[in-house]
């Protein structure tokens, strides 16, 4: 039979700020993720397209490190990077450097797909994405509070010389 | 980051990963999510793999690959590849973080060396299985 399994980062949250309805939250969102990919493989559909729909569902949650939720750089930009292979003939494709489309993984997917390369980059992966009509998202869709309060501390404890014990900022 | 695996019902296996980095990375740092081999990886003959986690270590140790080479060429299982890779491999060198894998066979190794993982899994019985840190999975019907 299928099987289908998800992870939403390494970077959990200090178990002490956890609280019981983040923790319900982060559930929530992974079983979500799961009935979408389970939706597809128990129709008998592809396991490449559960994938895909699984990470699509992940992407447009804000709590995890992805798509809606990804974090900041340095330079309080963001920038996504997503990959897609499939077992059957080790096809594969996958995008850098990119803000704007609005599932990264459907632009891996579409590089694998539409295009002779496996890897494109930047302003180059955008204009190709942009050519294959995928969707684009404003810049505010990708804005969360709490990403950008977590590049502030960052920044500033690299300033101080902290050390940052949180995974959540030190993982992707 | 976030990232899935899957057999169909065919048989075949599929990975993708997709991240948004790490916080307050230096611009252009590229990790292990889009690189084929480290971050991500499938072959139906092996396993599916998405990993999570410090990726320049990732990377290094082509992570997904890894795992893929120990079951094609030593012929171990999923979860001794698995936790092969995350365990003795990645985390001696710093390479904190997890991987998920399904093999051939419809096996699932969800293993990680640092404090939690946001993960799940679902298989034919429909019930789906989430976890945060290293306690049991809770079940949803």
């Amino acid at each position: 039979d299928f099987v289908l399994a998800i992870h939403g980062g390494a970077g959990t949250i200090l178990r002490s700020k956890m609280t019981p309805e983040r923790e319900a939250a982060y559930h929530a969102g992974l079983q979500r993720a799961l009935e979408a990919g389970r939706a597809v493989l128990a129709e008998g559909g592809a396991a490449l397209d559960a994938v895909t729909a699984a990470v699509m569902a992940l992407e447009n949650e804000p709590l995890f490190n992805a798509g809606r939720g990804a974090v900041y750089t340095s330079a309080g930009k963001q920038e996504m990077d997503a990959a897609v292979m499939d077992g059957r003939d080790r096809a594969a494709g996958a995008v850098a450097g990119v803000c704007g489309p609005r599932n990264p993984i459907l632009a891996a997917r579409a590089v694998m797909e539409k295009s002779d390369h496996v890897f494109l980059i930047g302003e180059s992966a955008l204009a190709f994405c942009r050519a294959q009509g995928l969707d684009f998202a404003e810049p505010d869709y990708f804005f969360t509070q709490q990403r950008w309060d977590a590049l502030q501390e960052t920044l500033a404890m690299r300033k101080s010389g902290a050390d940052d014990q949180d995974e959540s900022r030190k993982h992707g | 980051t976030v990232g899935a695996v899957a057999k169909d019902r065919h048989g075949n296996l599929a990975a993708a990963t997709s991240t948004g980095g790490m916080t307050a990375k230096m611009p252009g740092r590229v990790g292990d999510s889009p690189v084929i081999g480290a971050g991500t990886w499938a072959d139906n003959e092996t396993c599916a793999v998405s990993g999570t986690g410090h990726g320049e270590i990732f990377i290094r140790y082509a992570a997904g690959h890894e795992i893929a080479s120990l079951m094609r060429y030593a012929g171990r299982s999923l979860e001794e590849s698995a936790r092969t890779v995350v365990m003795d491999m990645l985390a001696p060198a710093g390479g904190s973080g997890g991987v998920i894998a399904v093999g051939r066979d419809g096996s699932v190794s969800l293993p990680f060396n640092c404090s939690g993982m946001y993960r799940g899994y679902v298989r034919g019985d429909n019930v789906l299985r989430t976890a945060i840190y290293d306690e049991p999975f809770r079940e949803t019907r």
